[in-house]
C-alpha cells in the first residue's frame, strides 16, 4: 500500500459516501444517472468475485464490502424508495447503458492477462468501469444546473482513478515486474473522460458559479 | 513457482 493509493480509495470512498449523503439526508437523486449507478454495481459485482476465496488484507475485504454495500443500496434507493425515485428524471437518463457492456466483455475475452473465468470477469469490470461515468457525463450535459453534491460526487469519483495513476507510476518504479498495461491504460482512458468536467468543474470553483456543462 | 497472482488493488 502506498499513500497514492491510499488516497485515491478514500476519495473513492467519499465520492460514495457523498452520494448516500444526498439520496439518504435529502431524499433527492436529482441529476443522477441510475444508469452508470447500475453500471457501478456490475463493475463492482464482476471485480469482487474472488472477495471470499482470495483474502489480501482486513482492509482490502473491508473496503470491497463497503463498494459492494453502498453501490447495491444507491440503486436500490433510486429503484425501490419512493421519495427518492420520485426525483429521478427517467426521461433524461435514457443513455442505453447495456451497450456499453457488450463491446467491454468482448474486449475482456480478446485482451486480458490471462484467460480464466475470474480474470476474464476482472478485465470486464476494469473496462466497464472505465465507461461507466458516460451515461451521468450525458446526463449531466443535459440538465441545466446540477447541485453541489452531485458535482462533488462525479469530481470525487474521477479523481479517485487519478490517485490510482500516481500508484500505479510509483509502484512501476517500485516493485519489479509489476507491470499491468490493461489496467494502466483503462485507468487513464477512464480519468481522460472526466477532463473536459474537470475543466468546468475548476471554471465553475474559480468564478464562484453554478457548474454547467456547455450543451 | 509464481504463486497465484491475485489483485491486490480494489
Amino acid at each position: 500500500m502506498n499513500i497514492f493509493r491510499l488516497a485515491g480509495d478514500m476519495t473513492h470512498l467519499a465520492s460514495v459516501l457523498v452520494l448516500l449523503l444526498k439520496i439518504h439526508t435529502i431524499k433527492s437523486c436529482a441529476g443522477v444517472s441510475l444508469k452508470t449507478q447500475e453500471l457501478y454495481v456490475i463493475v463492482f459485482a464482476t471485480r469482487y468475485l474472488d472477495i471470499f476465496t482470495s483474502f489480501v488484507s482486513i482492509y482490502n475485504s473491508l473496503m470491497k464490502l463497503i463498494f459492494l454495500g453502498s453501490s447495491f443500496s444507491i440503486v436500490w434507493y433510486m429503484r425501490y424508495h419512493k421519495a427518492v425515485h420520485r426525483t429521478y428524471d427517467r426521461e433524461q437518463d435514457t443513455f442505453r447503458h447495456w451497450f456499453l457492456m457488450l463491446p467491454c466483455i468482448l474486449l475482456a475475452l480478446l485482451i486480458h492477462e490471462k484467460f480464466t473465468f475470474f480474470e476474464v470477469m476482472w478485465t470486464f469490470s476494469l473496462y466497464l468501469e472505465a465507461v461507466a461515468i458516460l451515461p451521468q457525463l450525458v446526463l449531466l450535459q443535459r440538465t441545466r444546473n446540477i447541485d453541489n453534491l452531485t458535482g462533488q460526487y462525479i469530481f470525487l469519483l474521477g479523481g479517485y482513478r487519478g490517485f490510482y495513476i500516481l500508484n500505479w507510476i510509483y509502484r512501476y518504479f517500485t516493485e519489479p515486474h509489476y507491470v499491468h498495461w490493461i489496467t494502466w491504460i483503462s485507468g487513464l482512458v477512464q480519468t481522460l473522460l472526466y477532463a473536459d468536467f474537470f475543466y468546468y468543474y475548476f471554471l465553475s470553483w474559480k468564478n464562484n458559479k453554478k457548474l454547467q456543462l456547455p450543451a | 513457482a509464481n504463486e497465484e497472482e491475485s489483485h491486490d488493488e480494489l
